[in-house]
């Protein structure tokens, strides 16, 4: 129904402002219906200005800004509808060390209330979690789980498990 | 919430592994190929995924172990998600909640809720309004995919959330 | 011509098998013909096998497998065939560490022939550059070439340039 | 062999910006968004590249620099490659070979060799034969292109290295 849609439209579109301004701290965002006439059909257009920048079209953005921009719009619709975890693999490959910091700070925010498992190869990620499981392949093809501590983790991401399983 | 995942012959996971989930964030580390991402996917089809490509496979079947290390292929392929269900999210009767799949060599395969042979319609039944996978799973190297989505495939997540 | 084709091809062949030993440290792989009797339309196909592993579809292998699969494929195109200069824009998003050594090790091989321009937020990529740019905006939206020293980059990946330009 | 990269108003490059190249390895460094891929773009445009989508933008005209921190739009986007052709690599009778490209708002474009007014296909002329930029540049997010390329987009760059 158009008016159920509208609803949950508007929420996602407050919701990915401010997931927006938290990880690229400020800027500007917006979600688009293209046609008001016709809202369960039309296009969704994604606005997206990272701070202190001009206004241009999304393809222009970086890498990492288009990452930011995903995630702010994913997690919007994340807490507008939450389920009860949420996988992240490797979400964070496009981004430079300051961005993964606002990435981990907003996860940690809905880690209040979402279970996250997430994998990643950059030590700076791993510093969030409050669990690490290392998947190795001691035997090669076959993969084994182990307990991992962040100390065990090299400053080059490198495991070096310093309890057995 | 979840509470374990237990893999046993999918893909690189030949033996019985566990991952047990605490509240919070759970990290997945390890070398380039170790199985991060298998884990993935095995979270996937339990929740019902029926596409191979999905799986990073040309059929179902490509997700049962196929021999390493001397290990031979195994016959089938086996994954469970356990949740706990105290605060009633998921439709059912109990406060422990076990959804698993499973594929043999001949491509039969069978779905079980706590144990009973169910059909992937209830899998997916569990989860309607809990917010689907269509969003809370983002695949390696995906993460851009709903900026690139063409109108209609981003319209379907939107409403999937509505 | 169908014999130019098939040289040209056997040559990026044995190059490939070369390149992606070297960087999986082990290993098989191929190119393949898929119609030998029509090589000048046929589709080619790519057979890649880590080592200590079995042999599958490319589609089955890892993230960072696949980035070090077509870097094979790509300089052993490169390499029979040279261009002056070679780009590279955050090729190693998807490598672990230990796969970035075997990474740059190739590239600083190539390095004597070849010239590289490398872009890369991960820090021990940056260790292999002769000469390093730092990129910044110290007027948001407005691009600024700054000289990095190795030493100006600190773990995190941050640059604070000890020299002005 | 590459000497160096000029930009002026390309993109984010508003101001007149020089990158020198030496033999060897050349890192570019820096914060997402500060103009590293830009960089990529010039290079792909100096060498001929007809396609805005390629530039990440809708219409060639995007790669002018339209303001930012006070600055106003420029009128036009320029880049230049020099190269050392001493070893003759280039066939060209000199020893410095500048290729260099404008566009205005207007959409007129220029191409210059050495100063002189040319033409795309003189530029891509310049190139044949010393390896293409279809495969000696591999852009961000672009690395498993070859593998997952249709077969006849990989055929292409076999047939280009032939
Ligand atoms: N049916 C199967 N049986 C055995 N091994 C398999 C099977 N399917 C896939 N694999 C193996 O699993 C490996 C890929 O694992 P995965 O994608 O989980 O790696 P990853 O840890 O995510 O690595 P990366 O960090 O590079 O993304 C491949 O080497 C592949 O050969
Ligand atoms: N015509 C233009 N005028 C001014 N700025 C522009 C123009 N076109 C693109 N930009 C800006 O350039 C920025 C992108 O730069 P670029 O892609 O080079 O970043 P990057 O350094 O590669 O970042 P990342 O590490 O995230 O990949 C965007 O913020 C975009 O707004
Ligand atoms: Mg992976
Ligand atoms: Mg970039």
């Amino acid at each position: 129904s158009q008016r159920l849609f509208r609803e949950s439209f508007a929420t996602i579109q407050t919701h990915f402002k401010e997931m927006f301004r938290k990880l690229f701290g400020g800027g500007e965002s917006d979600i688009i219906l293209e046609d008001h006439a016709d809202v369960l059909d039309c296009a969704i257009d994604i606005v997206a200005r990272p701070p202190g920048k001009e206004l241009r079209s999304l393809s222009l953005l970086s890498g990492g800004e288009k990452t930011l921009t995903a995630v702010a719009l994913v997690m919007a619709i994340f807490k507008s509808n939450p389920s009860p975890f949420c996988v992240l693999d490797e979400v964070d490959a496009a981004l430079d060390d300051a961005n993964i910091e606002r990435y981990t700070s907003l996860l940690t925010e809905f880690a209040e209330t979402t279970q996250f498992i997430m994998i990643t190869h950059r030590k700076r990620t791993m510093t969030v979690a409050d669990v690490i499981y290392g998947v190795t392949m001691e035997q090669p093809g076959v993969s084994k789980r182990i307990s991992v501590r962040f100390e065990d983790v090299s400053e080059d991401g490198e495991i070096t498990p310093t309890s057995p399983d | 919430m979840l509470q374990s995942l237990d893999l046993f012959g999918f893909k690189s996971f030949v033996d019985r592994t566990r991952f047990d989930f605490d509240p919070g964030i759970t990290g997945i580390v390890g070398p380039n190929g170790s199985g991060k991402s298998n884990v993935v996917d095995a979270i996937k089809w339990i929740l019902g995924d029926q596409s191979p490509k999905s799986m990073r496979g040309k059929e179902m079947t490509d997700v049962i172990f196929n021999g390493a290390s001397g290990r031979k292929s195994s016959g089938f392929a086996e994954a469970t998600l356990t949740f706990n269900n105290e605060n009633q999210l998921l439709p059912i009767e109990s406060s422990v909640v076990q959804i698993g799949r499973r594929i043999w060599q001949n491509g039969d395969s069978e779905y079980l809720i706590n144990g009973t042979t169910s059909r992937l319609k209830d899998i997916r039944n569990l989860f309607l309004g809990t917010g689907s996978s269509a969003y809370s799973i983002i695949e390696q190297g995906r993460v851009g995919a709903i900026l690139q989505a063409n109108p209609s495939t981003r319209r379907t997540v939107f409403e999937e959330a509505a």
